[in-house]
């Protein structure tokens, strides 16, 4: 048996929001350490790993592991039935047909209930644990979606070069070419505006940007992203959550 | 311009 509360619907309405556009079926494995998910998008280039630790929820039971196969698009029309800040409580038992969707407003004594019918999705596990990284860098998600949103209006490709000292993005495209050059700093008073820079190589890598817009909706899980690169895998993006993260893995772009 | 590589060529299957 499943019971999983948040105690605001909009932490599951905002995670899953982040990955619905570019993924549609997906396996949620619960399980007692909490809910995770893995799934990649129909043209293989872009993986998404989803771990809810039990610490984000206000009550969490699980007896035993349990899979739930769901059509996003379908979970999302049910998921904008609840307000943001009701209660929300996931149940299922421990063989599901279906998921059961509970929305509490505590103040106005109102409960709301919906089932959503589960399904078998038959999708491969790719093991993307244990990757080393050339360089790591910690900068503010807005400011990141926003260097996307830009540069993504002059080229299809975006070129990330990272240095000791600097995080240079760059597009080149048919009407012209922009760069926007970022450098490590730290905001005392807010953290969350500092950007940080790990590095163990330089790395010049490029990437498609109409997955990397994808990947800026997470943005709003978090206000920074960490960014893990290195010219030998594919790179991770990650939003963070009060446990548990939101984790984007991108396949780069190369000469033949 | 380059070539967009897939998830395949980087992780194994479990």
């Amino acid at each position: 048996m499943l019971e999983a509360k948040f105690e605001e619907a909009s932490l599951f309405k905002k995670v899953i929001d982040s990955f619905k556009d570019c993924v549609q079926l997906v396996n949620f494995n619960c399980s007692e350490h909490g809910i995770a998910a893995q799934a990649v998008d129909d043209s293989r280039v872009l993986l998404v790993s989803l771990s809810i630790g039990t610490e984000s929820f206000q009550d969490f039971r699980c007896d035993r592991n349990v899979t739930l196969g769901a059509d996003l698009s379908s979970l999302s029309k049910i998921l904008r039935c609840g307000n943001n800040n009701d209660n929300l409580t996931l149940i299922a038992d421990d063989t599901p047909d279906s998921l059961l969707l509970l929305f509490e407003d505590t103040k106005k004594d109102r409960i709301s209930e919906y089932s959503l019918k589960l399904m078998d999705i038959d999708a491969d596990f790719l093991d993307i644990e244990g990757m080393q990284y050339d360089t790591t860098i910690t900068m503010p998600s807005a400011e990141f979606a926003k260097v996307v949103r830009d540069l993504n209006q002059l080229s299809d490709s975006l070129n990330i070069l990272v240095t000791k000292d600097t995080v240079k993005f760059v597009a080149e495209g048919d009407i012209g070419s922009g760069s926007v050059i970022v450098k490590p700093h730290t905001d005392m008073d807010k953290p969350d505006d500092s950007v940080k820079v790990e590095l163990d190589k330089p790395v010049d890598l490029t990437f498609g940007s109409k997955y990397l817009l994808d990947i800026i909706k997470g943005a709003g899980l978090s206000n920074q992203i960490t960014i893990k690169l290195s010219s030998e895998t594919p790179a991770l993006f990650e939003f963070g959550l009060q446990s548990g993260y939101l984790q984007f893995f991108l396949a780069p772009k190369f000469n033949e | 311009s380059k070539d967009q590589t897939k998830l395949a060529q980087y992780y194994v299957r479990v």
